[in-house]
């Protein structure tokens, strides 16, 4: 059957809802971000949960960018520069993204990267 | 990605999404998935914006991650964005950032912005068609009266398509993957064509969030980049979201 061979193309799924079975890895946690407190303050409540989660991923992207420059010349530049760019960065945003960095304990120029990454990653 | 707003017979409006993300990121031939599709996962997280203690609007977000891909403003409309390739890509716009020109908006900020200050579907579909980009993008942008839905095909300046419900042709839903609909997409990566079967094998007289959630649950339209997949019904203000998993065999993209 088609769903054998790439691009494995199934019969279209039926009965799938709600979600369970080997497709579904997990129901999603729901947060309140209230905008009403100052832009660094909104997300600590998500950032004190997701931490580790947050650090491991931009470990993963650090590990990538090494294994393209293994001098980690290309870390060091976005732990120098990229903090140079968030204060360019459109309020609250750029309040926002500090807040986060402030949070997780993750440097403010890898923060930066994640938040404007649909643009870098079209390189 | 996938992206699809669809009308039933009643009028009533579902906006679904399958997020896929982290192509040649790193695979881990051990688990046979993406490194970076995998670490995104646990980051999944639901969060509904509220100011005064009310909602302004809700969206399905990786935390750390301060912009917008998957919102509901709602009972007024629904947005996703989809990625969009082009030579004139963000890292031109990055460019014209860094030496100063800085008269772009950066796209997720531009969705967040969207979603927290626009007040209808027009003047959400008005400043996603008209606002200049850093980088191209596809808005699929769903509202709360019949014939709502549309997708804004961008580049970084200008608004290339918009491509909306019609009723007298028949279009009771559109579909967005990360291909010009006026073009064929790419034919290693044609997540176009199985999904728009499905739908079509659905019909509109039993379109619904669990016939959406099917149809995003048949490979390859469910991939080994797809970390999430959302629901949204806008007449009910309702936002759901799924962390997925693709079992083998499964198309890597």
């Amino acid at each position: 059957s088609t769903q054998y061979v790439p691009p494995y193309t199934e019969e279209c799924r039926s009965g799938m809802y709600p979600p369970r079975g080997p497709t579904f890895k997990g129901a999603v946690t729901w947060y309140t971000v209230d905008l009403d407190l100052p832009p660094s303050k909104r997300w600590t409540e998500v950032i004190t949960d997701k931490k580790a989660n947050l650090v491991s991923m931009i470990q993963a992207i650090k590990d990538l960018a090494n294994s393209f420059v293994p001098s980690g010349k290309l870390i060091e530049l976005v732990d120098r520069d990229l903090p140079l760019i968030v204060n360019t960065l459109p309020y609250p945003f750029n309040e926002e993204i500090k807040g986060i960095a402030q949070d997780s304990g993750v440097a403010l120029g890898e923060v930066v990267l994640f938040n404007i990454f649909y643009e870098v990653f079209t390189v | 990605c996938t992206s699809l707003v669809a009308e039933d017979a009643n009028g009533n409006l579902f906006h679904g999404r399958n997020l896929d993300f982290g192509l040649f990121m790193g695979w881990d031939s051990k688990n046979r998935s993406w490194i970076i599709t995998e670490t995104l996962k646990p980051l999944v997280v639901n969060v509904d914006f509220t100011r005064n203690n009310r909602t302004v609007f809700k969206s399905t977000n990786f935390a750390g991650y301060v912009g917008m891909l998957t919102g509901i403003r709602p009972h007024t409309f629904t947005l996703t964005m989809n990625e969009r390739f082009s030579l004139d890509g963000g890292y031109i716009g990055i460019l014209e950032w860094i030496l100063g020109k800085r008269d772009g908006m950066w796209m997720s900020f531009l969705t967040r912005s969207v979603l927290e200050n626009a007040t209808s579907y027009e003047e959400a579909k008005n400043r996603l068609a008209q606002t200049k980009l850093l980088a191209p993008a596809y808005f699929i942008l769903g509202g709360n009266q019949t014939g709502q839905g549309c997708v804004i095909t961008r580049s970084r300046v200008l608004s290339l398509d918009i491509w909306e419900l019609d009723r007298k042709q028949n279009r009771w839903y559109v579909l967005e993957t990360n291909y010009d609909h006026w073009k064929d997409p790419f034919f290693l990566d044609d997540r176009r064509t199985p999904a728009m079967k499905c739908m079509n094998q659905t019909m509109q007289a039993n379109i619904s969030i669990k016939t959406i959630y099917d149809v995003l649950s048949t490979k390859p339209v469910l991939n080994k980049l797809t970390t999430y997949t959302t629901l949204m019904e806008v007449s009910k203000g309702r936002l759901e979201s799924y962390i997925r998993d693709c079992p083998n065999p499964c198309m890597p993209w």
